[in-house]
C-alpha cells in the first residue's frame, strides 16, 4: 500500500509536529491534523512525494494543472517559504494560517502587499499594477482599452500614492485597504473555521486510538 | 460603454488565482 515500507508512520519532508504548528499559528492541534488530510490529498495528486508541486497547486485551484495564472504563481511563491520550488506541510500550515478568520488583519495586509509587490522591491509600482490588471483581464471576459486601463491606474494612484512618488509603500497600502476593506476579502477563508468538519477523517482515527468507539 | 468605477486592486482581486477557497473543494 502506498510507498510506506512499514506500518510505522513515515513522515514526509517538512512534516512538523501538529502541536508545534498549532502553537505557532492560528490553528488548534485538531485543525492542523485536519489540514494534513487536505495536504495529503493535494500533495499526492500528481507526484506522491508528500510535497505540493506547482502543478498540484494549480490542479487544486483550477482543477486544471496546465493553467497558467500570475496570481496563483505569486501565491505559490509566497507559500514556498524556503524558496525551494515546493510547498511542504509546515509551509502549507504556516501560510494558510494568515487566511484564518481569526488571523490578525495586519498579517493579511502585509501578505497581500507582498503578493502584489511582484518584483519584491518593497513597493507596489504602477507598472506592476498594470501587469496585474492586464493578467486579470486576460483570464476574464472583460475587455478594456489601454486608455481605460490607464485611467483606472491614474485614479488608483491618485487615491493610494499619497506621497506622490509613483509607487505604493506598505503604509500607503494599509491606508488604502482600511478605506476599501473589500480588498482583503480574498485574505480570509471561512473554510478554515470549520476545517475539522470538512476533513473529519482524523477524528475517526483518534476515536479508534482511544478505543472509545 | 459604462465607465469602470472599480479601482485597480478591486479588479485584480477578482482573479480566480486569488480565490484560495477552491483549494478546499477537492
Amino acid at each position: 500500500m502506498g510507498c510506506f515500507h512499514s506500518k510505522k508512520n513515515k513522515v514526509p519532508p517538512g512534516y512538523e509536529d501538529p502541536s508545534i504548528l498549532a502553537s505557532e499559528t492560528t490553528f488548534s492541534v485538531s485543525e492542523v491534523e485536519a489540514l494534513y488530510e487536505l495536504f495529503k490529498k493535494i500533495s499526492s495528486s500528481v507526484v506522491n512525494d508528500g510535497l505540493i508541486h506547482k502543478e498540484e497547486f494549480q490542479l487544486a485551484l483550477f482543477k486544471n494543472r496546465k493553467r497558467e495564472n500570475l496570481f496563483a504563481d505569486r501565491v505559490f511563491d509566497l507559500f514556498d517559504l524556503k524558496q525551494n520550488g515546493v510547498i511542504d506541510f509546515s509551509e502549507f500550515v504556516r501560510s494558510l494560517s494568515v487566511f484564518h478568520p481569526n488571523a490578525p488583519l495586519e498579517d493579511k495586509i502585509v501578505f497581500a502587499f507582498r503578493l502584489y509587490d511582484l518584483r519584491q522591491t518593497g513597493y507596489i509600482e504602477r507598472e506592476e499594477v498594470k501587469q496585474m490588471v492586464v493578467a486579470l483581464l486576460s483570464e476574464s471576459d472583460m475587455k478594456l482599452s489601454d486608455e481605460v486601463i490607464e485611467s483606472i491606474l491614474d485614479k488608483t494612484f491618485v487615491e493610494a500614492d499619497t506621497k506622490h512618488d509613483g509607487r505604493i509603500d506598505l503604509d500607503e497600502w494599509k491606508s488604502l485597504v482600511l478605506r476599501h476593506p473589500s480588498l482583503m476579502k480574498n485574505m480570509t477563508l471561512p473554510y478554515l473555521k470549520d476545517i475539522t468538519t470538512t476533513f473529519p477523517s482524523f477524528i475517526f482515527h483518534s476515536e479508534l486510538d482511544d478505543g472509545s468507539a | 460603454s459604462k465607465p469602470v468605477t472599480m479601482n485597480a486592486f478591486e479588479l485584480i482581486s477578482l482573479s480566480s488565482g486569488l480565490n484560495l477557497s477552491s483549494l478546499f473543494e477537492t
